[in-house]
């Protein structure tokens, strides 16, 4: 049997409102310390790796190891259903399961909903993402990243990303014309989620696709700040922390340098 | 514009 119970539902709605239009169905792979879940667009040129470690959930059982094929539209128009304060407690049978359920207590523990949803069969290819040594790391705030791909996709359809000692530049450019946002290094870390630091290595200048990273940012409201990682012909991460038990991470293939 | 990499430029099928 496998049932994980969540004591602020909030937290999986946010989660589904990040991966459902990347990833139409994925593989929530559950063990006994977490449930992972990875997932391509279809064009394979971004992916997304969500873990949530078991100590997330108020109670978390896994006697053998199951898969959940999951339709995420599907999941996502139960999750609609609930409030954020909601519990939310998800089950199924860990031999071979062909449904999923589950169920919506209310805070006040007056209103009991419960769903079962199908599995579906998913053949995706999963990749193997190795340990990588970035070249450049910038942390921020989330918000800001997701004004910056907002406002610079105006302007083009990608956005090239240069890392200095000192600073972050995103530039853009199209028939509108051409803009650059700089962001510098921030000398005090008063307020985390409203700093900037970027630790580099060495400097980093790549392009990817402004579609992807609007998406991306779909996870803003799971954590205030964002984490890019880059290097040279490596496609980039943008990572979002779910508290201290577990994240969302997003990886985009470049574009290719002429 | 510039054309794309796919990621199993990058990463290995597992």
């Amino acid at each position: 049997m496998f049932e994980a119970k969540l004591q602020q539902g909030g937290l999986l709605k946010k989660i589904l409102e990040s991966v459902k239009d990347l990833v139409v169905d994925g593989l929530w792979d559950c063990d006994g310390a977490a449930i992972t879940l990875q997932g391509m667009d279809s064009s394979h040129v971004a992916l997304v790796e969500m873990l949530l470690r078991a100590e997330a959930f108020e109670h978390y059982r896994c006697d053998r190891n199951v898969t959940l094929g999951m339709n995420h539209n599907h999941l996502s128009k139960i999750l609609k259903c609930a409030n954020n304060d909601d519990i939310v407690i998800l089950k199924a049978a860990d031999q071979n399961p062909d449904s999923c359920s589950l169920i919506l207590e209310s805070k006040n523990g007056e209103k009991t909903s419960d769903f079962v949803v199908s599995l579906v069969r998913i053949d995706t290819d999963q990749l193997g993402i190795p340990e990588t040594e970035y070249s450049a790391h910038v942390k921020m705030s989330s918000g800001e990243f997701q004004r910056i791909c907002r406002d610079l996709s105006q302007f083009g359809d990608a956005v090239q990303i240069t890392c200095s000692k000192q600073d972050v530049k995103f530039s853009s450019s199209g028939e509108t014309g051409k803009a650059n946002i700089t962001l510098t290094h921030s000398a005090t870390v008063d307020k985390e989620e409203e700093s900037v630091t970027v630790d580099l290595k060495e400097p980093v200048d790549l392009t990817f696709a402004l579609r992807f990273l609007n998406l991306f940012t779909k996870a803003t409201p799971i954590s205030d700040t964002v984490t890019l990682s880059l290097s040279q012909e490596a496609p980039l991460v943008v990572e979002y922390k779910i508290g201290d038990s577990g994240h969302i991470r997003y990886f985009l293939a470049p574009k290719i340098q002429e | 514009t510039k054309s794309q990499h796919q990621l199993e430029n990058f990463f290995t099928r597992k």
